[in-house]
């Protein structure tokens, strides 16, 4: 088989912080985070790993990163606690799994992949799949490990904007983390 | 939301992605992220996908597998297709981006909003990264 040249590519959310609002600090952090996760999946990669795995370890290197909306530092519902959303697909045959609405695992991405290799669905969701995910032994971690205080501030902002019924002016970063 | 498109030395794709959702969501409602073909999506013969952005639009204009299916239709090459697509979802309230990767070429990645914190490596294995459009 003819080898092609491998690519990897990265986002971390377009609810960007405005430019005029983000110091040199935080930019660095955004830019060292990002830089994590694209080392995390290029040494897969430059190694001959499948792609499949280079974007697990590129997505769970962001989801560990508390800037990052996903995993830890995920934004938090009206009710106060995260439910998290992931998925993953393979191109030669389109297997795919996806996770929604749980809170638990470390790495939501990792969940995903466990739906699409373990359970013989490909959408998973709730209480059912928190279920699956521990039978096949996942371990969970508390609501709170997933908490920071910059999303808490966040949602506080927005149920008080919400409670006076003044208008929505938020960033995209404060709306979509 | 974060996500990742991959090609590994045997031409394989994949993509992936991750998200909290958007602050004070109502509990139960779920975006385009875990949504295949709209906000995931990788076909070898197409394109791998990741978007980031107002999920009820990406979900409801399928977004990835619209671009995946207008690259493997012979439409459009990929760079075209996703500037194109993300153009229209943007003129449909669809705030955000989307990267995505070929069997061929570098990545593409493209956003109708202020910014989208993102990156890549070159076939050397170069970091880039980015945040507003620079």
């Amino acid at each position: 088989m003819t080898k092609t040249l491998p690519a990897l590519a990265i986002h971390g959310g377009a609810g960007t912080v405005p430019a005029h609002q983000l110091d040199n600090e935080s930019r660095a952090a955004y830019h060292e985070g990002l830089r994590t996760a694209l080392r995390a999946g290029w040494k897969l990669l430059h190694a001959g790993a499948p792609a499949l795995d280079a974007v697990m370890a590129a997505v769970k290197a962001l989801e560990d990163d508390t800037l990052f909306n996903a995993g830890r530092g995920a934004v938090l519902t009206s009710a106060g606690r995260p439910e998290m959303d992931a998925a993953i697909m393979r191109g030669s045959d389109r297997a795919a799994g996806a996770v929604a609405g749980i809170c638990g695992p470390r790495n939501p991405v990792e969940a995903a992949r466990l739906v699409m290799e373990q359970s013989g669905h490909v959408l998973m969701m709730g209480k059912g799949a928190e279920a699956f995910l521990r039978e096949v032994g996942m371990e969970f971690l508390p609501a709170s490990y997933f908490e920071t205080a910059r999303r808490r501030a966040a949602l506080e902002l927005e149920l008080a904007r919400r409670a006076s019924g003044a208008p929505d002016i938020r960033t995209d970063a404060d709306r979509h983390g | 939301t974060v996500g990742a498109v991959a090609r590994d030395v045997n031409g394989g794709l994949a993509a992936a992605t991750s998200t909290g959702g958007y602050t004070a969501k109502r509990p139960g409602r779920v975006g385009d992220a875990p949504v295949i073909g709209a906000g995931t999506f990788a076909d070898d013969a197409s394109c791998a996908v990741s978007c980031t952005g107002s999920g009820e639009v990406f979900i409801r204009y399928t977004a990835s597998a619209e671009l995946a299916a207008r690259v493997r239709l012979g439409r459009e090459k990929l760079d075209e297709a996703a500037s194109r697509l993300i153009a229209e979802l943007g003129a449909r309230d669809g705030e955000g981006g989307m990267i995505t990767v070929g069997a061929e070429g570098a990545p593409v990645l493209v956003f109708n909003c202020s910014g989208m914190y993102r990156g890549y490596t070159d076939e050397e294995g170069v970091l880039w990264t980015a945040i507003h459009r620079e």
